[in-house]
């Protein structure tokens, strides 16, 4: 999905 | 990904791996309390829903799987090791983590980001990660045991929680878009009762070492 929808932290 | 995140992650992983190698290597899980290492499972479970589906790097995906994979050992040590499960404090580890977890599931039902399957478990996870501590913290001052809970495993889950709360200041000045207020209000609760945690321990521990001392 686009970056700010992307949980990326863990 | 910022050096502060990184270390964060690093130190969070070090105090899983503090915790899982003194329960194996002393064979003895006393003073630990194993519904909070059942509720940390059950974060990390419920967060990563997205490893199969969202690949955002080989660091985090690699990451995800070991911090499932050590969770998950240390409550299979718990619950199946025949040496280390006869020393969990059975009796005193009674907090009702349920309804914890129902509390949780409930607020991130009323609290997410967006309506989805895979955003409200993501919520939920926040939620549970920052009140997971409570039946430690609960355990630790019924049996104030801490031969287990290492001054290094304390040291470890303070820096990770300081580490991301430098991260998250330091992505509010970097990033324009930077609206995690979920996990960041959450995280801030955490760290409190983490705070609320050490504070017990070192209790705990100066008692301990008079004890010894007398």
């Amino acid at each position: 999905g686009d970056i700010d929808s992307e949980h990326d932290e863990l | 990904m910022n050096i502060f995140r990184f270390a964060g992650d690093m130190t969070h992983l070090i105090s899983i791996l503090i915790l899982l190698l003194k329960i194996y290597a002393t064979k003895s899980c006393a003073g630990i309390s194993l519904k909070t290492q059942e509720l940390y499972a059950l974060v990390f479970l419920t967060r990563y829903l997205d490893l199969f589906t969202d690949y955002v790097s080989l660091y985090n995906s690699v990451m995800k799987i070991v911090f499932i994979a050590s969770s998950l050992a240390i409550v299979w040590c718990m619950r199946r090791h025949p040496l280390v499960r006869r020393s969990y404090d059975k009796d005193l580890d009674t907090f009702r983590h349920q309804y914890v977890v129902l509390a949780c599931f409930v607020l991130a039902l009323v609290l997410h980001e967006r309506f989805t399957f895979q955003e409200v478990f993501w919520a939920f996870s926040i939620y549970l990660e920052a009140v997971a501590i409570l039946p430690q913290l609960v355990l630790l001052q019924r049996s104030g045991n801490v031969d287990n809970l290492t001054g290094q495993y304390v040291l470890f889950l303070g820096a990770y929680r300081g580490l991301y709360i430098i991260n998250w200041i330091y992505r509010y000045f970097t990033e324009d878009h930077f609206a995690r207020w979920i996990a960041c209000v959450s995280g801030l609760i955490q760290t409190a009762l983490y705070a609320d945690f050490f504070y017990y321990y070192y209790l705990s521990r100066i008692k301990q070492d008079t004890i010894m001392r007398l």
